[in-house]
């Protein structure tokens, strides 16, 4: 053990068991957290050359073959619970992106929360024994987070009872799905349903893009791997073509919105329920940030107490670099920031799972504010994160550009989530819109609730200064 | 103007308040675009859809910012609300040193919409710059400890210079010995490139 590390630790006023406890939500979390964390440090299976030294193909074929892996092993080992596997996950992973987390990320909660009762009972059986590997399809080269003008069509054909899905431009193939490229047989594709000769926006379906048994791609499918990315390298994300690819009606996600067999659209409860999943990443993202922006604290501290350089005081020796206060100033804001991303991302997630649960009830009310505030709060965190780790890896000098510090590589996986599931500007300008909604409300005298009733509020309690 | 603001910078609860208060300098922006919206809509349909967007386009950077101070008093107030639940006294003492950090830290960084809501006054400034520092040296002596409470793993946080044990510089001359360049001691584009091109000069 390095000797200043052990006298920063012997320094400390409080125990940090204690706090990671409450990191972790109780003693029990904890040990359960390390027990499953073990499984994977004392397993062989998973010791393998540092990705770091490894080509583009290699690290795709190296990360499936983990992936895979890690399937198998959370079935022998009966892991179960969704926080358990997250666990499982983020061990194995390393770090480093996985391969079909979009099955497990996008496919799997999309079937749960969109899918019918008939659906689910059809289409979890096979995702759950991956004989169904899916991705989740809604990005097209010309259209971004905004998915009211997407183009992809899936027109209804009544004399087959099939849809039709047709991709009808250059800008509205399908691109940057993660997993889409050369790994998934099936994708939940988002696209404008026509029926009855009118449009009713946007839908999802499921729809096979690749033989189950031969893995080739279907007829109308065109589909392959978009190349090399900032990041994200053992990710094969891709490009979708789709020409006259006829599917059953039954592909349709019809939890809310239906089409009964002659072709009768009936309307979802809340058009924002298409975007749900989006809203659960969006949610889950903000704990993600203060993940990556706490290892980089982690990193870049542990490190600053380690090194030593220039002199404080002529003639003395070289202090701590954790001892400037400019080092300081610049790591313990970031470390703060970490925590506080810890808390909001607890919260956000409560908030997101509360919600949910009442939506599942048939009560909506709340969904506009969970909408709101995860796109905020993903923007606001994600710009914050990002830049945090990039000023941790300069606090560590020049080695903090050498891949083995980590910290290049937290840096170009997390920036990632500045632009997927939704441009940050553009999540700010969505919050935006609520605000002004919810400001008009308060001016009109309605009560609101939420994280917005201080609106409500007078605004005397702190006194500000005349102007 | 002589009547000083009562934003109490040791208080977390009174940042809180005035996280909370930053958003006036929203509801201006919105009380425009509403202004707007409302006199357009005394035209006609299609005059009102053609402009209804223009205000918005062109409040779109006071709106961001009012989004940002929204994110940022929910992150405060959740972190302040965190607080209160958390009954051992050493790490509450710690991290209300860092919760108190990242709202003085919030309110230097955004002091302009602090004083142009009127919350705080520029003397007040100064003394939250040295409410920082006091903090930072406050903070320094638990810094590892703050971090070691992550408990991320050695294999997870895969970081040579981030290592539990510290031993960052003979860690690093370890992984570069496994570098693929390392695994003859002559490499091959030696003799294919540079030796015969030696051999010609």
């Amino acid at each position: 053990m390095n000797p200043d590390i052990c006298t920063e630790r012997g320094n400390a006023t409080f125990n940090p068991e204690v706090l990671t406890n409450i990191l972790d939500g109780g003693a029990e979390k904890t040990r359960r957290r390390r027990e499953i964390e073990a499984l994977v440090i004392s397993d062989p299976d998973f010791q393998h050359e540092d990705l770091n030294f490894l080509s583009r193909t290699e690290r795709y074929d190296a990360a499936l073959k983990k992936s895979a892996l890690m399937f198998l092993k959370l079935r022998n080992y009966g892991i179960s619970n969704p926080e358990e596997i997250y666990c499982y996950k983020r061990i194995v992973k390393k770090g480093f992106e996985e391969t079909i987390g979009l099955h497990y990320n996008m496919f799997l909660p999309t079937l749960h929360n969109q899918g019918s009762p008939e659906q689910q009972a059809k289409w979890l059986p096979l995702t759950h024994t991956l004989q169904v590997v899916g991705t989740y399809a809604q990005t097209e080269l010309g259209h971004g987070t905004h998915i009211r003008r997407l183009e992809t069509t899936a027109t209804y054909d009544p004399s087959t009872q099939e849809f039709v899905l047709n991709s009808p431009t250059v800008t509205s193939i399908k691109w940057w799905p993660g997993g889409l490229g050369k790994t998934s047989n099936h994708a939940i594709v988002l696209a404008q349903l026509y029926t009855q000769g009118q449009c009713h926006g946007l839908h999802g379906f499921i729809v096979p893009i690749r033989c189950m048994k031969t893995h080739q791609p279907l007829p109308g499918v065109v589909v392959g791997d978009i190349g090399p990315k900032f990041g994200f390298d053992e990710v094969d994300n891709g490009y979708l073509k789709l020409e006259n690819v006829r599917i059953p009606r039954e592909n349709m996600l019809m939890k809310y919105a239906k089409v009964e067999p002659d072709g009768t659209y009936l309307k979802p409860p809340s058009d924002k329920l298409t975007y749900g999943t989006m809203v659960f990443i969006r949610a889950m993202i903000v704990g993600e940030s203060a993940r990556a922006l706490s290892k980089a604290c982690t990193i870049a501290i542990r490190y600053s107490a380690v090194r030593h350089q220039s002199e404080l005081q002529p003639g003395e020796a070289e202090p701590q670099i954790l001892d400037y206060q400019a080092q300081q100033y610049k790591l313990f804001p970031l470390l703060a920031t970490a925590y506080a991303f810890t808390f909001v991302g607890q919260y956000m997630s409560q908030m997101y799972n509360r919600i949910t649960g009442d939506i599942n009830q048939g009560d909506f009310s709340e969904l506009p504010e969970l909408h709101a505030l995860a796109a905020g709060l993903k923007a606001f965190t994600t710009w914050t994160a990002n830049a945090g780790i990039e000023v941790c890896r300069m606090a560590c000098g020049g080695h903090g550009y050498s891949r083995c510090s980590s910290l290049p590589d937290i840096y170009v996986t997390f920036t990632a989530t500045c632009t997927y599931e939704g441009e940050n500007t553009v999540m700010m300008l969505q919050m935006a819109r609520y605000l002004v909604k919810s400001y008009r409300q308060a001016k009109e005298g309605q009560q609101l609730t939420g994280i917005v009733s201080y609106l409500n509020e007078p605004q005397q309690r702190v006194q500000t200064r005349p102007a | 103007s002589s009547r000083p603001a009562v934003v109490d910078i040791n208080d977390l609860a009174s940042l809180v308040e005035a996280y909370k208060l930053r958003f006036p300098f929203f509801g201006f922006a919105a009380s425009f675009w509403l202004v707007e919206v409302a006199a357009k809509s005394l035209q006609g349909e299609l005059q009102r859809s053609k402009h209804r967007e223009d205000p918005w386009n062109n409040s779109s950077i006071e709106l961001i910012r009012a989004s940002e101070a929204h994110c940022h008093y929910v992150v405060v107030k959740l972190f302040a609300a965190k607080l209160t639940e958390i009954s051992d006294t050493a790490v509450h003492s710690a991290l209300s040193s860092l919760a108190l950090l990242y709202a003085l830290h919030g309110v230097a960084n955004n002091s302009g919409d602090f004083l142009q809501a009127d919350l705080l006054s520029v003397p007040q400034l100064s003394q939250v710059t040295q409410r920082m520092k006091a903090l930072l040296a406050e903070i320094r002596l638990n810094a590892v400890a703050l971090v070691d409470a992550f408990d991320y793993h050695d294999e997870m946080l895969n970081s040579v210079l981030g290592r539990y044990d510290g031993n960052v510089y003979e860690s690093m001359f370890e992984w570069a010995k496994r570098s693929p360049l390392n695994r003859t001691e002559v490499h091959e584009s030696y003799n294919k490139y540079l030796k015969p091109l030696q051999s010609k000069l």
